[in-house]
């Protein structure tokens, strides 16, 4: 555990929880994607299967518990307890063109051809592209609310976190994982169109809107 | 490349 993976993993953390309050308070889950809450709630229950096969340490565990179980508790408020607020309407990306692309690579492209090292590799390469919905929801309705917008750059900032770790593991560890690192770059540099509005926006007290 | 069997990161 470096001093990055550490934020980086707060700021997962955050990230969630910003979410569930956001909708908790608000009553709604308006201008958030349903389908990239799936895909997020798809990733953690592919990735974290080794709960079962390996114990890492009680942290690890404990993590990967609440990652699987708020990701369905999110989808779980989405569709079906805030259901009236879910704006469907603009939630229209199609998610088989995410998902079996990347079942496809993860299936041709892994460190080993067993189940759970696949499952992990689906679920490095979904995560890297499973924001797209939601990106693409924003750019329909054109505007992100400030909870939203927060949310927003504390999921982009943990692989972004998660790079620096690389790079400290790579150095001080030996430690490099080619997919790991390859998935989580291609994550970054989709959120940098955002982080871009987030920093001269939404930091100097304003709401993201875009132009038509 | 080197990998561990046992992943920690989440």
């Amino acid at each position: 555990m470096n001093i990055f993976r550490l934020i980086g993993d707060m700021s997962h953390l955050l990230a969630i929880i910003l979410l569930l309050l956001k909708m908790w308070k608000t009553r709604s889950c308006a201008g958030i994607s349903g389908k990239s809450q799936i895909l997020f709630a798809l990733v953690f229950a592919s990735r974290y299967l080794d709960l079962f096969t390996s114990f890492v340490s009680v942290y690890n565990s404990v993590m990967k518990i609440f990652f699987i179980s708020t990701s369905l508790l999110t989808v779980y408020l989405m569709y079906f307890k805030f259901r009236a607020t879910y704006d469907s309407n603009h939630d229209t990306f199609r998610v088989e063109f995410l998902v079996i692309p990347v079942g496809g690579l993860a299936f041709l492209v892994n460190h080993e051809f067993s189940p759970l090292e696949i499952l992990w590799t689906f679920s490095i390469y979904l995560e890297s592209v499973a924001i797209l919905p939601q990106l693409f929801m924003m750019s329909k309705t054109g505007e992100a609310e400030t909870i939203t917008s927060h949310y927003l750059f504390a999921l982009g900032s943990y692989r972004a976190l998660y790079i620096l770790n690389w790079v400290y593991r790579y150095y001080f560890e030996g430690f490099f994982d080619l997919i790991a690192v390859v998935a989580g770059c291609v994550q970054t540099i989709l959120y940098c169109d955002f982080f871009y509005l987030y920093i001269t926006k939404v930091l100097k007290g304003k709401r993201i809107t875009l132009p038509a | 490349i080197k990998k561990d069997k046992k992943k920690d990161e989440l």
